[in-house]
């Protein structure tokens, strides 16, 4: 028996609409520690990650670990039926090959539930590291959608760069060649606004815009955005789900051969 | 030529 009350229902909403871009089907896991899902997209280059822990939900009953199968464009057609002030819950029953989205208005006037049909999902669960990264920038989640949309414009691909004077992100293609340097400006009264650079060592890595750009469907979720950078690693791009957890998204880099 | 990496070349299965 699973029954999972979300009082703030429009992160469920936003966080499927923050993932189902890259992934189509996946598995939703439910354990004591929270809802969460691992899933790589089909050309396995990026990786999603969420964790919704139980502590943010009103309600948090999970019996037993359980793995749940779904296209996450059916769930997204679903829950854009509930109310941006919806409390929404799922609820699921062992053995069953259903789960069950209820949305209730704020004033308790409309309850509706829609069932949605699960599906067998294979897939590789991957273990991913604990890793110090060489740099981890902080800056507004807007200003990064901002970037990646205006890089994808003149070019395919994205050189990150940090350095102790910032992050650059630059392009280039046919029409020629774009540099954005963001500096670190934590001294702004409004923290939201605050980009942030850590650096232990230099980083320049090249990322698809493409995989960036979808990235950025989570704006939403939060307004700031952590993006960490190691010269061996996949870029971790996260997305902090107010008292909650997170959404985050690992993208393989490019190389030169 | 630039290559693309893949996730699996980072993480592996467990």
């Amino acid at each position: 028996m699973l029954e999972l009350r979300l009082v703030q229902g429009s992160l469920l909403k936003k966080v499927l609409e923050a993932i189902r871009e890259l992934v189509n089907d996946a598995n939703f896991d439910c354990s004591a520690t929270g809802f969460s899902l691992q899933a790589m997209d089909s050309s396995h280059v990026a990786l999603v990650a969420l964790l919704l822990r139980s502590e943010g939900f009103e309600h948090y009953r999970c019996d037993r670990n359980i793995s749940m199968g779904m296209s996450l464009n059916n769930m997204a057609k679903m829950l854009r039926c509930a109310g941006n002030d919806d409390i929404i819950t799922v609820k699921g029953d062992d053995g069953s090959d259903t789960v069950t989205f209820m949305f209730e208005s704020p004033t308790q006037d409309k309850i509706s539930d829609f069932e949605m049909k699960l599906m067998d999902i294979d897939s590789e669960h991957l273990g991913i590291p604990e890793a110090e990264y060489h740099a981890i920038v902080r800056m507004p989640s807007a200003e990064f959608a901002r970037i990646c949309k205006d890089l994808s414009s003149i070019g395919d691909t994205v050189v990150i760069s940090v350095t102790k004077e910032g992050v650059k992100f630059s392009t280039k293609g046919d029409i020629g060649t774009a540099n954005i340097v963001c500096r670190q400006n934590s001294s702004v009264d409004k923290p939201e606004e605050a980009t942030t650079v850590e650096m232990n060592e230099p980083v320049s890595l090249t990322f698809a815009l493409r995989y960036m750009n979808s990235f950025t469907k989570a704006t939403p979720l939060s307004n700031q955005v952590t993006i960490s950078l190691s010269n061996e690693l996949p870029v971790v791009v996260e997305y902090k789900i107010a008292e909650m957890g997170y959404v985050r998204f690992y993208l393989a880099p490019k190389i030169e051969e | 030529v630039q290559i693309q990496l893949t996730i699996g070349r980072f993480f592996g299965c467990c």
